[in-house]
């Protein structure tokens, strides 16, 4: 554990609990893409299934138990409680076009041939492309809210911290894992323009186009 | 290098 790596579990927990109230105050989830949750759920779902076969730490245990139940309940509120404000005729980006090519490509590169993980594998590079529906969802309408925005930038902020806690085990521990770090890139890479536009923009709601 | 008895990352 490094700080890298530590600021950015904090800021991937802080997305997700910013996302949560945000429903759940404004009891809306307008300008929510439910697809970018639902595939966030299904990362989370695939890559925790460890859970069951082996214990690492008490932290590795709650923050994925607390990840995953937090997914769902998002989910939940998304397409059950609030689903009367769910925007589904801008939620258009066909995930079958992620989901398949990631599936293929995870059966075809891994580390190890087995059940959990090609799981694993699948988890890491859907969770690269998983937030894909959400951005396509703001292009098209032009808009976000500010507290949509923070979301977006705590959830890219952590991927780019993961990139300096490689950096960091790579140097200080020997240990690199490639597909982690080249999806980690990716990920990161495509926050990229949303970065630019939340610091120029100061993180106020606005108007944009991506 | 990578082991792939468990990831301990998140």
């Amino acid at each position: 554990m490094n700080i890298f790596r530590l600021i950015g579990d904090l800021s991937h927990l802080a997305a997700i609990i910013i996302l949560l109230l945000k429903i759940w105050k404004s009891r809306s989830c307008a300008g929510i893409s439910g697809k970018s949750q639902i595939l966030f759920a299904i990362v989370f779902t695939t890559r925790y299934l460890d859970l069951l076969t082996s214990f690492i730490s008490l932290y590795n245990t709650c923050m994925k138990v607390i990840y995953i139940g937090c997914a769902y309940a998002t989910v939940y509120l998304i397409y059950m409680k609030f689903r009367a404000t769910y925007d589904g005729n801008h939620d258009s980006f066909r995930v079958e076009f992620l989901v398949v090519p990631v599936g293929g490509l995870a059966v075809l590169i891994n580390h190890d041939f087995s059940f959990l993980e090609i799981l694993w594998t699948f988890s890491i590079y859907l969770e690269s492309v998983a937030i894909l529906p959400q951005l396509f969802m703001i292009s098209k309408t032009g808009e976000a809210e500010t507290i949509t925005t923070h979301y977006l930038f705590c959830l890219g902020l952590y991927r780019a911290l993961y990139l300096f806690n490689w950096i960091w085990r790579f140097y200080f521990e020997g240990f690199f894992d490639m597909i982690a770090i080249v999806a980690g890139v990716v990920q990161t890479v495509l926050y990229c323009d949303f970065f630019y536009l939340y610091v120029t923009k100061d993180g106020k709601g606005y108007r944009f186009s991506i | 290098g990578i082991k792939v008895d468990g990831h301990d990352e998140l």
